[in-house]
């Protein structure tokens, strides 16, 4: 297994910027540095199980295939929650 | 259905608009006639009523920008952000904004653009995102044909401005299959590379072995030019292809992606023109043999040949002893044909030519 310590690989970061940025503008996911894939912040690991909520997804709090695969379609830009 | 908080909506019913611009990828009449259509979506089922201004402010101003586009909420380019609008309220309240990077389409070729529009105008007459996949207003794009609001989207405009005193009752579109529903029946299910794609109404769930949880997914917004309602399916692995049977049409998948020269006409495997419609499909790649289940019959395909087996049709009642006289759906794994009709699924084994066990549709949804 890929120690944790070691450099995230490439695609894994775009990933985590990716949903990161995602959770950021449609979950209210607060501005500032929220850990990273295998670290993840306690707020990010809420967002991702709001978002998996809200899509029926298994509510894992991981950034797993089906939630990531979800990021990636297109979508109205309005938030999904809150303001 | 949700509505954005304390329920924010126009204090008169008679709302104004304007189209501030246009896209250069439609004629100007093709946007016209869009969003025009799009605000009737919305004014057949509520007493709402929508004036068109072609000068000064509007309660919803519509335009076409990209990036930053003057409300500091920029556009990301092609795909991802498509648009958004405002919730009911002065100034920027009601205005919907189009993200220019996209290509806008009058068919379901690229993003189309009475259904975005749809979409935004709903947030912009008070209606903020849906968790029913079904649902107008759920957040990711899907193209459909037909009345675009489920019962999900009426209810929740009308919990809003009431129903239209004088409307003909408009048919919303059915909302999602239901993967728990104990008297489920599938229209059809086939493999794909591994996963195991189950179509039911306009949906399919693809079943990934690595993951329990399958994921609901709109036929439109994986191949929008595949019907809205599939007979059958099979996957040739040898080839690579899976093949979506729909009436007396059927097209081939290479993966995700559609193979030119399709569709075709289901005469073309050899089967007579009085078959209109195949229940289910199944590849046996121990034999090589494509069986197809049309009423109480069956057909043996030889994919190698290209041609029909001779001796068929045959009884499904006769040659799988123990099996229901009809077929919705059938997969074949290791030896095993699983047959689904109606809410029960025989496990049939291939080799000892007999039902192993009996199961509820439903359990490979992990139900």
């Amino acid at each position: 297994p890929r120690s944790s310590a070691g450099p995230v690989p490439s695609e894994d970061l775009d990933d985590w910027l990716l949903a990161e940025k995602y959770l950021r503008h449609f979950y209210d996911l607060p501005v500032g540095l929220q850990g990273r894939r295998g670290e993840p912040s306690g707020h990010f690991t809420a967002k991702i199980k709001e978002m998996q909520r809200f899509f029926k997804l298994k509510v894992t709090g991981n950034l797993d295939e089906n939630t990531l695969d979800l990021m990636k379609e297109p979508r109205c830009g309005v938030p999904d929650v809150g303001e | 259905y949700n509505h954005f908080p304390r329920d924010l909506k126009w204090q008169t019913n008679d709302v104004t608009f304007r189209i501030v611009n246009y896209t250069p990828d439609l004629e100007k009449s093709d946007v016209d006639r869009a969003i025009r259509r799009a605000l009737n979506v919305w004014s057949d089922v509520t007493p709402l009523t929508f004036k068109k201004l072609h000068k000064g402010i509007a309660d919803i101003m519509i335009s076409f920008g990209s990036r930053e586009h003057g409300d500091h909420n920029p556009f990301d380019g092609p795909d991802g952000l498509l648009a958004h609008a405002y919730p009911p309220g002065e100034g920027i309240g009601g205005d919907t904004h189009f993200d220019e990077d996209e290509h806008w389409s009058k068919d379901s070729s690229t993003y189309n653009l009475f259904i975005v529009a749809a979409h935004e105008l709903g947030h912009a007459l008070g209606m903020s995102h849906s968790t029913e996949p079904s649902a107008l207003m759920y957040p990711v794009y899907s193209y459909s044909t037909g009345y675009p609001l489920s019962e999900d989207d009426v209810e929740g405009i009308q919990a809003l401005y009431g129903p239209n005193p004088n409307s003909r009752k408009v048919k919303p579109k059915p909302d999602a299959p239901d993967k728990c529903d104990p008297m489920l029946t599938f229209d059809a299910a086939t493999e794909l590379r591994g996963e195991t794609l189950v179509f039911k109404d306009r949906f399919y769930w693809r079943l990934h072995p690595q993951i329990p949880e399958p994921e609901q997914v709109l036929i439109k917004s994986t191949w929008p030019s595949i019907p809205n309602k599939v007979d059958a399916a099979y996957e040739n692995p040898e080839k690579d292809l899976v093949i979506i049977f729909s009436g007396i049409k059927m097209w081939a998948l290479n993966g995700y992606n559609l193979v030119d020269g399709y569709p075709k006409y289901i005469h073309r495997l050899g089967l007579p023109k009085s078959i209109r419609k195949i229940d289910a499909a199944v590849h046996i790649g121990d034999t090589g043999k494509t069986l197809l289940f049309t009423d109480e019959e069956y057909w043996s395909y030889d994919e190698a040949t290209g041609t029909m087996d001779r001796g068929y049709p045959r009884s499904i009642e006769k040659d799988f002893p123990g099996m229901n006289d009809e077929v919705d759906a059938a997969v074949y794994h290791y030896g095993f044909l699983y047959f689904f009709h109606e809410h029960v699924q025989y496990e049939y084994s291939y080799n000892s030519r007999k039902v192993m066990r009996i199961l509820r549709t439903n359990s490979i949804l992990n139900c």
